[in-house]
């Protein structure tokens, strides 16, 4: 463990606490549209349940097993609250991205390219494609409304930051312990590749106090 | 190619 992949999971706790925030505060305002894509939150599900298949056959420590527990706990309720609790304000008409493609193709290049072909290595490698790729939806359709609340690019901004600081975390890795892992590295590079356009507008508008406007 | 037990990164 490192201090660059420290931050990055404490980023990802972050955004989740976020998101979970956002729902609740939500609530409170009956009828606005959520503006949060169920179907980047059911990917993310997804990821984890493929992922940590290891939970109980692979004790790597303490805090490891509990974050992978929060995940996928965490993933499942926000899952939950968006179908069931808060179902009026989710609003399907605005989450249009084709999820069953990126699906389709994280799952047939899995099959392809991985490490092993067992089916928890399959899994694992389907995760790992999947969650490159998850927050699609999310993206999908910031660009539709054009506009997103203040909170929802907060929540954007930890993601990214998390995933950025994973690129970190892998190069200080390969030079203090020749760390290599090419499916990770490369789908982590597209994965944050995708923030690129939303944190140049962060940057230059959101943290200067105005509204999250696609130009 | 990492070796079997790669996977401890969350």
């Amino acid at each position: 463990m490192n201090l660059f992949r420290l931050v990055a999971d404490l980023m990802h706790l972050v955004s989740i606490f976020i998101l979970l925030l956002k729902m609740q505060k939500t609530r409170s305002v009956a009828g606005r549209c959520s503006r949060i894509s169920f179907k980047t939150q059911a990917l993310y599900a997804t990821v984890f349940l493929t992922r940590y298949t290891d939970l109980f056959a692979n004790f790597q420590s303490l805090y490891n097993t509990t974050m992978k527990v929060f995940f996928i706990a965490s993933s499942l309720y926000i899952v939950f609250l968006m179908k069931f609790k808060f179902k009026a304000t989710n609003d399907p008409r605005l989450d249009t991205f084709k999820a069953q493609y990126v699906v389709g193709g994280a799952a047939a290049l899995a099959l392809i390219v991985n490490y092993a072909f067992t089916v928890q290595e399959v899994l694992w490698t389907f995760s790992i494609y999947l969650e490159a790729v998850a927050i699609l939806p999310q993206l999908f359709m910031l660009t539709k409304t054009g506009e997103a609340e203040v909170i929802t690019t907060h929540y954007l901004f930890a993601l990214g930051t998390y995933r950025g600081l994973y690129l970190v975390n892998w190069i200080y890795r390969y030079w203090t312990e020749y760390y290599v892992d090419w499916i990770v590295w490369i789908a982590g590079a597209v994965q944050t590749g995708l923030y690129c356009d939303f944190f140049y507008i962060y940057f230059t508008k959101v943290l200067k106090g105005a509204k999250f406007e696609l130009p | 190619q990492p070796d079997q037990n790669h996977h401890d990164e969350l």
